[in-house]
């Protein structure tokens, strides 16, 4: 929910403001491939109706966003293309290396499933260097990237609480290292967030 | 019984 607040608040922004100011298209154009390389099991793993619903929530409004970030012409002329520098091979090819190495079973979809949870570990720091590098962040855009860290601080409980409290639950070693590097690396901005929050002043990042 | 391939997280 935490993560379909963020999406909703990214669309909130982009569509209102009709401004993409201050958002990195590399952290979402990596969030499409982790959609893609996670959810190749949409049509042949039928776990509920919540579950496909939000699949397709993530997919198509990540593609949307990107549509919008790419296509639409007055949200085109706010990218700030030339901060957003970030490669996405940088990212790419070490989760891809990782996931051949370490993964819990060798087949094409494993790996690939593997690799998503790597890359969204890591696929926000486009996001955080944009980030820096933006001098006036908007609410929007600050809360944004909150709630996108906040869904796996979550997760983290969550998991805590179904290895306690569910039977049949097993340890999920990739998922759970994955989870908390992911979130280690949103440290520092839930730091500044909380601070400019608590003095009610606007979200700023130090150089 | 769940395993990691039985996935049912997002």
């Amino acid at each position: 929910m935490t993560h379909l607040a963020s999406i909703c608040l990214l669309l909130l922004k982009i569509h209102t403001m009709k401004s993409c100011a201050g958002v990195s298209l590399k952290t979402q154009e990596l969030y499409a491939l982790v959609f893609v390389t996670r959810y190749l099991d949409l049509f042949s793993n039928f776990v509920s109706m919540y579950n496909t619903i939000m699949k397709i929530i993530f997919l198509s409004s990540t593609f949307g966003i990107i549509w919008y970030m790419r296509g639409h012409k007055l949200v085109r002329q706010s990218y700030d293309k030339e901060q957003d520098t970030f490669r996405h091979y940088f990212l790419v090819i070490p989760c891809m290396v990782l996931a051949l190495v370490i993964h819990s079973k060798f087949t094409l979809l494993e790996v690939l499933w593997t690799f998503s949870i790597y890359l969204e570990a890591v696929a926000i720091l486009p996001q955080l260097v944009l980030l820096q590098r933006t001098r006036n962040i908007d609410n929007l855009t600050g809360n944004y990237i909150f709630c996108l860290g906040a869904y796996r601080a979550l997760y983290l409980l969550n998991w805590i609480y179904r290895y306690f409290m569910e039977k049949n639950y097993h340890a999920q070693w990739i998922t759970w290292m994955a989870g908390m590097i992911q979130t280690a690396i949103y440290a520092d901005f839930f730091y500044y967030y909380f601070k400019s929050w608590k003095k009610n002043e606007r979200l700023k990042l130090p150089a | 019984h769940l395993t990691e391939s039985e996935k049912d997280e997002l």
